[in-house]
């Protein structure tokens, strides 16, 4: 009842009242934030669609927070249930003997009634100082560094910061403190943009729901609907802290942990009506 | 023959429009129904394999009837299981696919109030039930009598192999409410 955090004895994960996450590692000089915000997706000349991805202005809104959270602790798992409003809300979940922060978040059906196209992110702010570097895996095997308003073939000068400092993620996005040889990544559940915006900061984004087409080829704004209303998307995101000084384990740990995220095992029920054990 | 359905639907799933979703809503939607169609087939693939691989060494004879059938749940992202949603007793079996031993947190969807977990061995496990957070139970087109998830925690599934408990639900009458205790 008077429980009002989660995290095991590695963590202490909070809640604050705008909704935003707060996680303190207890081992460790490392403190991360997470909330949601979107970008509005442009609607005029070259809009943002199916193909492309551009915001209407390179500043991102908050979302209000109208919801609540509930925590729950027991032997094998501890989770705060988030609901941030309406059409977005998450479960943080911490199980015993992992050292990964899982979070469940589900977004949708994204409101258009007030003609506004929204692309939703989620993002992980920490106190490491990460200097503009950060590494996208986008074919699900190397990292691939990643340095902010730059190309390395070219003086690039970027006319929409937002977007072009976008980029694919199979499995992973992370970014390192050198001095502090702590690195922070987030693990995705399925292929997702990402990008690094401000130092020691990782952001995703987990949906979109567009008005006008791209004029790219589909024909057609990306606006998916289910059961007549916006598509509702539900996903997994595991946060995970490394050390820089011990890169063979931390490597094959990240590795182990996308894999198994990626690849679950296979459920697979045998309903046993009035069997006893011994007879199953 | 369900096999081979399963390789076209596959070989179609490589266009680079539905690997990026760049199609149109329909065709989305149509890629999705040929996706479940042939998963359900499948089934009837998965079950048959899995008997064969549940007969342990030296025995000929296969699982009897009721212990032969292996269902997916394919509705797990919205937190809905028909077969442990309405069982009162019955198996799982976990399918590694990978090929490194693996321990992983399982997460079942059902409406019961308490449960118990056994392993292959008969040792009980320790478990845990969550309420399933309101947004997802009351996400549009889910048809779902669930209300929780039984949690427990699948040690050592062995590299391209499986392993399988039997959950029982204790105290069969339980009434429905979710309470604080839960």
């Amino acid at each position: 009842e008077t429980a009002t955090s989660i995290g095991g004895d590695l963590y202490d994960i909070s809640v604050d009242d705008s909704g935003k996450v707060t996680i303190e590692w207890k081992t460790k000089n490392m403190k991360v934030s997470q909330g949601f915000n979107y970008y509005k997706g442009e609607k005029r000349f070259r809009p943002s669609g199916a193909y492309v991805f551009r915001p209407l202005e390179s500043v991102m809104h908050n979302l209000e927070f109208t919801g609540s959270h509930e925590v729950y602790r027991g032997p094998l798992v501890e989770e705060l249930h988030i609901i941030i409003n309406k059409f977005v809300s998450q479960t943080v979940r911490v199980y015993k003997g992992e050292k990964r922060i899982e979070f469940d978040w589900v977004v949708g059906p994204i409101p258009i009634e007030d003609h506004i196209a929204r692309e939703v992110v989620t993002r992980y702010s920490s106190n490491l100082a990460s200097d503009g570097v950060f590494y996208t895996d986008s074919n699900g095997r190397e990292m691939i560094k990643r340095v902010r308003y730059f190309r390395p073939t070219w003086n690039v000068d970027l006319a929409e910061p937002i977007a072009g400092n976008y980029y694919p993620i199979t499995t992973k996005i992370s970014l390192q403190d050198t001095k502090k040889k702590l690195r922070m990544s987030v693990l995705t559940d399925r292929a997702q943009g990402g990008t690094s915006m401000r130092d020691g900061e990782l952001e995703v984004m987990l949906h979109r729901r567009l008005l006008v087409d791209d004029s790219l080829g589909v024909g057609e704004p990306l606006n998916e609907v289910a059961f007549g209303q916006g598509l509702i998307a539900r996903g997994v995101h595991y946060l995970i802290d490394s050390d820089l000084q011990d890169l063979e384990n931390t490597v094959l740990h990240e590795k182990s942990l996308a894999q198994s995220l990626a690849l679950k095992p296979w459920l697979l029920v045998t309903p046993v009506h009035h069997s006893t054990f011994e007879q199953w | 023959e369900d096999l081979q359905l399963f390789r076209e639907v596959m070989g179609v799933m490589q266009h680079h429009d539905a690997v990026t979703g760049t199609e149109k809503q329909h065709v989305a939607d149509d890629y999705a129904k040929l996706l479940y169609e042939v998963m359900v087939k499948g089934e009837k693939i998965t079950s048959s394999a899995m008997s064969e691989l549940l007969k342990s060494p030296g025995e000929r004879k296969e699982p009897t009837e009721p212990f032969r059938e292996f269902r997916s749940c394919l509705l797990l992202n919205i937190s809905s299981c028909e077969p442990t949603e309405n069982s009162k007793s019955f198996g799982v079996t976990l399918y590694n696919a990978r090929s490194h031993r693996v321990s992983t947190y399982v997460r079942i969807p059902v409406k019961g109030k308490a449960y118990i977990v056994k392993d292959q061995l008969g040792n009980e496990l320790s478990t845990q039930l969550l309420p399933i957070p309101l947004p997802v139970r009351h996400i549009a087109g889910r048809h779902s009598n669930a209300t929780r998830e039984l949690v427990f925690h699948a040690v050592d599934i062995p590299p391209l192999g499986h392993q399988s408990y039997y959950i029982d639900e204790k105290g069969a009458n339980s009434t429905d409410e979710l309470t604080k205790a839960d």
